[in-house]
């Protein structure tokens, strides 16, 4: 494995995005690693839509009654590619694009899908395997807590004590080796995250977390996504 | 006031009493640039002091955040003006994770060179 890895230097990575007042950052950690995949896949990047998400995954947990995709009132990644297995792929953000609400009606269009879900899978707590399937099969879908989230600025987040119930969904593009950490006297590896809070937040609208003891519970809920290779309009 | 000589002149007590000072003193300054910076309206009086109230505790849990996590920034965000309860109901949305039996484990890949 690289000792540095992002897959912004790729081309794999869309630009950061605005979920606005709407919980709905499970429907963008579910795009931002279907772009990635699509990416790997045709060499194309595409920005895909959140808004079919919102507005049409209302995809179930088959283990966990009424546990259910829910627009803005949240979901689950891997439920999110269920659906976009199921529904045969995502239509583009231009072709349906996000409106920040719940309150419309489905608009998807087959004819339109741009990038199909070819299958998913999680991947185990194990940061070595989430480094390796991050270098090999582009962004991964990732829970967090993000309760140092709200006021986060910059730097490499390491709390001393974090939760690791997750409660948001990001995507995890790449790590690097070695963000200075002063007052522990040495250099701390760490996740590269894309949020989905706009530009306007963190570090250009990016995340860094330290590695190595699942913190905020980073490693507990990773997923991965393959595109099929199809051809676009 | 009720601070005695003898605790006056006690550097932890000091430095109590200055950071109290500094973050009634600073609170409106930093809630004036917030506003500012993040285009910011509140529709009442009653609104813009309630967030403010909420802006000024926002302020010291950065700055609880900064000595648990010293090694990030922590500080004004976007979110500043919202109760932890009101950024978790906006901003959060992930359900819980129960690990569907159906979905596949990803096969464990080498990482050795």
């Amino acid at each position: 494995l690289p000792s540095d890895f992002d897959w912004r230097d790729y081309g794999a990575v869309t630009n950061v995005k605005d979920q606005g007042s709407c919980g709905s950052c499970w429907s963008f950690s579910a795009t931002g690693a279907l772009e990635g995949a699509h990416f790997l896949a045709t060499g194309e990047l595409v920005s895909l839509s959140e808004q079919q998400l919102v507005d049409c995954d209302h995809e179930c947990d088959p283990e966990e009654y009424g546990a259910c995709d829910s627009g803005c009132n949240g979901g689950l990644m891997t439920t999110a590619f269920e659906y976009t297995l199921k529904a045969g792929g995502l239509e583009r953000e231009q072709d349906y694009p996000y409106t920040g609400t719940d309150r419309g009606t489905c608009k998807f269009d087959q004819s339109k899908v741009v990038a199909s879900v070819s299958n998913f899978s999680v991947i185990s707590v194990d940061e070595d395997q989430i480094a390796a399937n991050l270098v090999k099969n582009g962004p991964l879908a990732v829970g967090i807590n993000a309760v140092f989230m709200q006021t986060y600025i910059g730097g490499v987040s390491c709390p001393f004590i974090c939760s690791r119930r997750q409660d948001h969904g990001v995507l995890l593009v790449g790590y690097g080796s070695a963000g200075y950490a002063p007052i522990r006297f040495k250099e701390k590896p760490f996740w590269i995250i894309k949020n989905s809070w706009g530009a306007n937040w963190g570090e250009n609208g990016y995340y860094k977390i330290c590695r190595g003891r699942n913190i905020c519970g980073v490693d507990s809920m990773v997923s991965s996504v393959a595109a099929l290779h199809t051809t676009t309009r | 006031s009720t601070i005695s000589m003898f605790e006056a002149d006690d550097p932890l007590i000091q430095q109590v009493v200055s950071d109290a000072e500094d973050h009634l003193l600073n609170a409106e300054h930093h809630f004036a640039a917030f506003k500012t910076d993040f285009g910011k309206t509140y529709a009442t009086q009653e609104e813009h002091d309630y967030r403010f109230g909420v802006f000024k505790n926002n302020l010291l849990r950065a700055k609880r955040h900064q000595a648990i996590d010293p090694t990030a920034v922590h500080g004004v965000t976007k979110f500043s003006d919202l109760t932890p309860r009101e950024f978790r109901r906006q901003f959060l949305g992930l359900r819980r994770l129960q690990l569907p039996s159906h979905a596949s484990k990803a096969p464990i890949l080498p990482t050795n060179d």
